[in-house]
């Protein structure tokens, strides 16, 4: 993985190639986990990163959920490289991995993923057809078991925000949902999504302020200021409500009503110059600063047990 | 395999509550088929919004005819799409090997 293009964008078939020779690469750090199959039956692969130990706690990561959100499996592949080297040299990781594991998925949403390569680079969705319509897919950022149904998510299968016919009826969701459920001991979850510069957490299906926003509130502060020294990128954050709207059913109101305090979703660049279209020269700016965003948020995961 | 040819991305900022919720019923006009890329928050924050060639005309009506002021954040979105594949083509070309 030395010599891999971490400067371009990949198909899902160079993201599974890479996954599987980072674990060859590094098999005392790294290891693969397939926590279910997509629609179209492709494995959804997990990166576990795990310095030993069983059940310790744990940061989950994901990116791609959104499938033409295409800087953020950039991105996601540029965080597992940087895990691995900087482990053993970075301290602040180092001491994060000598307590916890690292979960990543960098295709959350592989159906969808193929599919912006081969016949729509605009596809956000998942791939599932929907029974009576001939709109295909759910929006899987709409599609979980927090607030589903209510006003932020479109009951309309033809909408880029149809949140399905039940909370988890998405294999991609619920896979995440089985594993979240059965490991049991996940402390952060951070789901990555581009774009707009924005750092919230939950919730974003109801006004009513989480008991723990006041020090998701600092925590994400800090973490932008340390994203904000890189380059200077400007970043906007607090609860999804406030932020950006309404959105019924998502990722991380789910996670935090589990018991993950720190649930965080990320947009990453830019503000509307190219949205989803981003140059690839600017993927590894992108991943470099989101990195220190997500070690501010990873560190204080490890010093903070809860 | 979807081509994209003369849509164009609209940067639309709405100035009042009135302009906001006029937006957000186009939102929902799914006749349009528009593409919202980001979607109708609040007062003077930026929607983005890929509107297909076909309804590119009585979109830009819409707008005009109630006064909301918009932009074009990407004038060709199918120029763009064409170079980042040629971009992706040229890095994919096999290295020799050593």
């Amino acid at each position: 993985t030395d010599s891999f293009d971490f400067a371009n964008y990949h198909t899902l078939g160079e993201i599974y190639s890479f996954q599987d020779m980072l674990v060859a690469e590094n098999p005392n750090i790294v290891s693969k986990i397939v926590i279910g199959q997509s629609y179209e039956g492709r494995p959804l692969n997990v990166l576990k990163f795990s310095t030993g130990g069983t059940n310790r706690p744990a940061i989950w990561i994901d990116t791609g959920i959104h499938s033409r959100e295409w800087v953020t499996q950039a991105s996601g592949l540029w965080f597992a490289k940087k895990i691995v080297t900087d482990y053993g040299t970075d301290p602040a990781l180092t001491a994060i991995l000598s307590q916890m594991d690292i979960f990543l998925e960098i295709a959350t949403n592989p159906d969808g993923y193929a599919f912006t390569h081969s016949g729509n680079r605009m596809w956000r969705k998942t791939r599932k057809p929907n029974p009576g319509s001939s709109c295909v897919g759910v929006d899987p950022n709409r599609n979980w078991d927090a607030g589903f149904g209510e006003p932020g998510a479109s009951s309309n299968p033809c909408s880029e925000t149809y949140r399905g016919p039940s909370a988890h009826s998405e294999s991609e969701v619920k896979s995440i949902v089985d594993f979240v459920k059965s490991h049991g001991n996940i402390k952060a979850f951070i789901s990555i999504h581009s774009y707009s510069q924005m750092l919230m957490y939950p919730y974003g299906y109801k006004r009513t302020p989480t008991n723990d926003a006041a020090e998701l509130h600092k925590v994400a502060q800090k973490a932008i200021s340390d994203l904000t020294s890189l380059y200077g990128t400007k970043y906007t954050y607090g609860s999804i409500i406030d932020t950006i709207y309404q959105a019924s059913g998502n990722t991380i109101d789910w996670t935090y009503e589990q018991g993950i305090k720190y649930s965080y979703t990320f947009e990453l660049r830019d503000t509307g110059r190219y949205g989803f279209l981003l140059p690839a020269s600017q993927i590894i700016p992108t991943a470099q600063e989101t990195w220190l965003a997500l070690m501010s948020i990873m560190d204080h995961t490890s010093k903070n047990p809860y | 395999k979807v081509t994209f040819e003369g849509h164009k991305v609209l940067r639309i900022v709405p100035k009042d509550e009135v302009q906001l919720s006029l937006i957000k019923d186009l939102e929902e006009m799914m006749e349009f088929e528009l593409d919202f890329w980001r979607g109708v928050t609040t007062v003077s924050n930026p929607v983005d919004v890929r509107v297909p060639f076909h309804v590119l005309k009585s979109v830009k009506d819409y707008l005009e005819t109630q006064n909301i002021d918009y932009s074009a954040m990407i004038e060709d979105l199918q120029m763009i799409l064409d170079k980042e594949q040629k971009e992706m083509a040229a890095a994919r070309v096999p290295q020799p090997k050593n």
